[in-house]
Formats: structure tokens, sequence, C-alpha cells
């Protein structure tokens, strides 16, 4: 799992039996109490700039925890929050692999100025998120994620979870950061993206035992990608979402389409589906992944759906190998 | 590409729960996706001359955390944003 920090908004992405929605409330509180941003319209329901959230459809929905189970339990969560709420089931709703989407309408009254032209200096028009999840991996690429390396036990059966806050040493001995890292470099999942403008990079990640992966990637101190592995034989998964301006990073030498082949290189999936966001249908990033279909080797197009969310267009892809 | 140089440059590990974490139970892969923004940008915010949301302490998103079933096992951060690798 992941949580991406910035001045303004916040990325959380989380794994497993994860409760993701239970948090809304403690963090309004904490940003009610410590930045004094009051958030809430008259009806007593927040009201910030935007707010997404989505999921592909669980695995295993009864092994998840309360409103979890159910699509329709979390969507009734979000509005007892949120104003102005929308939901999607997106794919086929006979299939266990559809993907689904909370968003809420755009609070323009946080846009500061109140001219129409102040539109476009204030959002961010480049943004755009890219999300592959990919199911039934490769079984021989998949083993490359796990490593099985010894748990050292819980003293005295009780964790202490009072004295690593603020722990900066960094020390090279940790062994689930450093096989992490050994993994990305063995995968070249740190190659993804052709960085030709020669920006920092920085990266995090962590192999779990006895198997699973994670990691973060920041390039330009303001990019993320980050993936998150579970190679087990029978429900393997593996997601990949990024942030990344591939055009202006890699100087207009790569685009989408490239930085798909590559994920999927390392994974071969059986089925997986892409999802693209991005500031109205013009962006060329946009056009060229609609036409991305004939360009991916060895899989073939099942379900391809666009949106038209106010000032998001939403592309959905669903490929199955050939 | 990066360097082994990685390993040694975050702002915050908890080697502890690095040391601990066992992940056996962990069979969903599907995550769920939580996106907020507040604000539009971080330029409305700077006009305001307020706080952000990277002035909030990490204890009080280890908080946060504890709600979602998260624990914080790394952190790297960047003059534009923290990234935080959880467990799970």
């Amino acid at each position: 799992s992941s949580l991406f920090v910035y001045d303004h908004k916040i990325t959380l992405k989380t794994c497993g039996t994860t409760t993701t929605l239970f948090c809304l409330e403690e963090l309004f509180k904490i940003i009610e109490v410590e930045l004094g941003w009051i958030m809430t319209n008259e009806q007593g329901k927040y009201e910030p700039f935007k707010v997404f959230y989505s999921r592909r459809s669980f695995m295993f929905p009864l092994k998840q925890r309360s409103i979890h189970k159910n699509w329709n339990d979390e969507v009734d969560y979000l509005n007892k929050f949120f104003a102005n709420g929308r939901s999607y089931l997106v794919g086929r709703n006979d299939k266990e692999n559809h993907w689904n989407l909370y968003v809420t309408d755009t609070n323009k009254k946080l846009r500061h100025g109140s001219s129409p032209d102040s539109e476009k200096d204030d959002d961010e028009d480049d943004d755009e998120t890219l999300e592959i999840l990919m199911t039934g991996l490769n079984s021989n690429c998949s083993q490359q994620f796990v490593c099985n390396r010894e748990i050292k036990p819980i003293a005295n059966g009780v964790k202490d979870t009072t004295t690593n806050i603020n722990k900066t040493d960094g020390d090279a001995d940790d062994e689930g950061h450093l096989l992490g890292y050994n993994m990305t470099k063995k995968t070249k999942l740190d190659k993804i993206y052709e960085n030709n403008s020669g920006v920092s990079f920085h990266h995090d990640a962590f192999a779990f035992s006895p198997c699973g992966y994670s990691s973060n990637m920041i390039l330009d101190e303001q990019y993320y990608y980050t993936l998150h592995i579970t190679p087990e034989k029978g429900w393997s998964y593996a997601s990949f979402e990024s942030n990344v301006p591939v055009k202006s990073i890699s100087l207009n030498k790569q685009d989408n389409i490239d930085v798909m082949r590559r994920v999927i290189n390392v994974f071969n999936p059986k089925e997986f589906c892409m999802t693209f966001f991005c500031k109205g249908s013009s962006s060329t990033s946009f056009i060229k992944l609609m036409n991305v279909v004939e360009q991916i080797p060895n899989y073939s197009k099942r379900d391809k759906i666009v949106y038209d969310l106010e000032d998001y267009q939403l592309l959905y892809i669903r490929f199955e190998l050939k | 590409t990066i360097t082994i140089k990685e390993l040694t440059n975050h702002s915050y590990i908890d080697h502890q729960l690095s040391a601990t974490l066992d992940s056996t139970e962990a069979f969903e892969g599907p995550e769920k996706l939580l996106e907020i923004w507040f604000y539009p940008n971080k330029k409305c915010l700077s006009e305001k001359n307020t706080k952000t949301l990277r002035n909030i302490e990490v204890n009080k998103w280890v908080q946060i955390l504890k709600l979602v079933q998260c624990e914080v096992l790394s952190i790297k951060s960047t003059s534009d944003m923290d990234a935080f690798l959880l467990s799970e």
C-alpha cells in the first residue's frame, strides 16, 4: 500500500483487507484542527475540491471488512461524507472483472479568483493518471517477487510502536528494503520511463515475506509511479499507477503506449485493464491511448469505454491474452 | 535507473516493522484507491498563506492510517511530496 501527500492533495492506495474509507472522519478532523481547513457545507457534508474513489472488483469480496464487502455500501458511506458524489460501474456487470468509480463534482468555489479565465491557470491541466491492473500473471514473472526471507518474532508478543517515529538512520541492513531494491533492479521496474530530461529519481521498494512487493518511485520531486504485486498462484495480481507526464519527462521520446508495453512485459498477465484519466479529450495522451488496441501485441481488446466526467475524461480498456 | 544510495536516504524507516511483517494472509490483490484534492493546486494555498497537508506530522498520519489497518514502513520526501510505503 502507498500514501502520497502533496501540499493540496493526497492519494491513498491500499491492498488486502484494509479499511480505506474508515480514515475519512479522522482525516477531515485533523485537517480542520491542524490546518484550519473547514470543508463542510450548510448540510454538514464535506466539499473538498474533488474526490475520486475507485477499485477493480475484488477476487474475494466476502473476505473484505465491513462496507468494503460491497460497492453499494461503500458508495452509501461516501455519500454520507461528501456532497454531489456519483458512482459508476465500468465494464461488464455480469463479469467479476469490472471496475468501480466514485467521483464528486468539482467544487469550483475553491478555485482562486472568480473570473472564468482563472480556471485555466488554477487547475493542473496536464494532470493525468494511468492505471494498469493485471491478473493471472505468468508464473515465471511472478516468481521474481517471492523471497521467503526470515520473519523475526515480535519481542514478547507485543509490537513496540512508540520508538520508531522520526527514525531517520536509513540503515542499509534492512532486508525487506534491500530485497525490494534488488527486485526492482532485476525486473527493470526502475526503467519504465525514459528519463531523457535528467530529472531527479527516488525509489522506495519493499519485498514482503513470504512473497509480494510494493514500490514508490518519484520523478522530478513531484510525480510518482507505484507498483503493488501479490504473486500467489491462483490469484496473482499486479498494479501500476502513475501520474508521470511521460511526454515531458522523456522529451517527447516516449508515450504511454510504450509505458504500457514495458509494464505488461514484466508480468505477462492473462488479463489486464487500463484506466486513464486526463483533463479534456484533446489531450495528446488520450488520443494516442484511444488507438492503443492494435499496438499491444498478443492481447485482444474485450471492452473499451469512454466517460465524459465533467472536467475529466476517463478511458477504460480491458485486454485478454490471445 | 536507481542506485544503492536509495537505501540510505529515507526520511523515515520502521526497521522493527520491516523485520517482523508477515504477509501470509494478504490474499487480495485489487486495491482501493482514494484521491482527495482539497484545493486545485499549491498556488491556491500559498496565496492564503496557510499551512498545507505536508505540515501534518508523521504521528498524525500514523493515527489516520491505523484506521485503514495500515502501518508506515518507510517514507521518502522531496521538495514537493511525501511518499509513504505502507504495510499490507
